[in-house]
């Protein structure tokens, strides 16, 4: 069972859309998903209409009330189900404060099972604490959704040293699949000149020890697209709410670019 | 002296882009600003060019190592000065956990001296944590930069209850000037209807006692722009690095609206 994390502590750059618009296109393709809310902000949790039923039955409960993680897990169609988030869980990362092993607990509650998923996809929230180091402990590859933008890089770097720390203390399997341009605006200097940038950066480190040494920039990069920003509201991925879009097209492409890598072609 | 609370929890709508251009804008206007970058990722800091020098004098050090105030202003210009974040700001929320009157810190260091400033603008992370609640219990004012789309409205539900609790037990001074749309999509129609859906969800509250009953949209978007993601990267605000666009348009005219709201007008 692949477990990736979707993670970026910056916020607003596109982990959510990718969490569930990647999720979404490979589940088209046959995978069978997982996806974990991590954000007590709850967005992919909403985006699937689940903030009703999370009551009571989300990350937090698992976390620190030992409900039993299947009774955490919720459906969504046939080819996705979700562990969502409530609003309780901005609390476990001050009540997991002097929590021994506070870091693997979702990673040791999943290895306990056999579970009926291809892919875990976690949707980190825009810092990194408790929850996302939760997702780094029991994810085998990482993806981070990148906004071409200034302090991308600057980002990256700091992104990089806690990846660096949890693969060296905690979970020697952690490596970087890669960069996802999200909110990509084509025919701006900006996105080139940033995406150049990161690109320099990951191939100074090929050939080294570092958990990125195989990282890429994903050829598939995720334009701007208002159907994306459309479809929260309607309960919808992009793959329901506009096929023909670019938004559609774009995910699918970087979810078969994914699966490449997965398959390690 | 005026205090202004630039927040919202969600990510990447807009804060320090508002922070910075606004305040810019203020100090274009004859406006002595003092800026406070209360985000441990500090993109205020970097976007004036004090990474370097923030290091050991910032609020991180203020809050936890009595650091005298005046020791972390450092001045950018003759009409901004800035109180930098570090990186080891991250640590001042588990830190602070157990200290008694964690959210006034600020506030009773500010208070306890005369300052040569006009406005002070808090830029707040993408949390509701002890950093946002410093800001909301020193400042008069709250402005909430809000990107037009979905859960836009579910976002300023959860910010208002946090700024009316607040209000109750710790700043009865507090009140919500209003909303900036940021990042605004001209000829969307997700954009207008956030916007109505906004303004409706305001104007339920005219009248009531609930300290946003006087909030307003204010009148001046801010558009997308790519000149206001390209300045930071040259440690320049808007009018520096591209006085005639959108961007420094916009900005300019939101700073005149804002003190027509500040002189009652
Ligand atoms: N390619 C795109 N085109 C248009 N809108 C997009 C695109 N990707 C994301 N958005 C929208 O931009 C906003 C921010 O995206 P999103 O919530 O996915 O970022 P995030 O990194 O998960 O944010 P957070 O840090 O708060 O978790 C959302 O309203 C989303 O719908
Ligand atoms: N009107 C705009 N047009 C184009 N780009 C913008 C605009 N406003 C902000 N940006 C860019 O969008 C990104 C997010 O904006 P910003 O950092 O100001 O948001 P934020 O709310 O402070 O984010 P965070 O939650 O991480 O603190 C930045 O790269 C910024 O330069
Ligand atoms: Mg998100
Ligand atoms: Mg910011």
């Amino acid at each position: 069972m692949e477990c990736i994390a979707i993670i970026n502590q910056k916020g607003g750059v596109g982990k959510t859309s990718t969490a569930v618009n990647l999720g979404a296109g490979l589940a088209q393709r046959g995978k069978r998903m997982l996806l974990i809310d991590l954000d007590p902000q709850g967005h992919l949790t909403t985006h699937f209409g689940l903030d009703g039923d999370a009551a009571g039955r989300g990350v937090y409960e698992v976390l620190t009330q030992n409900l039993p993680i299947e009774e955490a897990i919720h459906p969504y169609s046939p080819t996705i189900s979700v562990i969502p988030s409530n609003v309780d869980l901005a609390a476990a990362e001050v009540e997991l404060v002097s929590v021994v092993g506070r870091e693997v607990i979702l990673r040791d509650l999943l290895a306990a099972k056999n579970w009926p998923y291809d892919i875990v996809m976690l949707d980190c929230p825009p810092s990194l604490g408790i929850l996302s180091l939760n997702a780094l402990c029991m994810s085998t590859r990482v993806l981070i959704p990148v906004q071409p933008h200034f302090l991308a890089l600057q980002g990256a770097g700091k992104l990089f040293e806690t990846i660096a720390l949890v693969n060296h203390r905690l979970n020697p399997k952690l490596s970087v699949a890669g960069m996802v341009m999200c909110l990509y605006d084509a025919g701006t200097r900006l996105s080139a000149e940033v995406v150049d940038d990161l690109a320099k950066f990951l191939d100074s480190s090929r050939g080294t020890k570092v958990p990125w040494s195989n990282a890429r920039i994903f050829k598939n990069v995720i334009r701007r697209n208002v159907k994306l920003a459309e479809c929260p509201s309607y309960g919808q991925s992009i793959f329901e709410y506009a096929p023909r879009s670019n938004g559609a097209t774009d995910y699918l492409a970087l979810a078969d670019e994914l699966l490449e890598v997965i398959d390690g072609r």
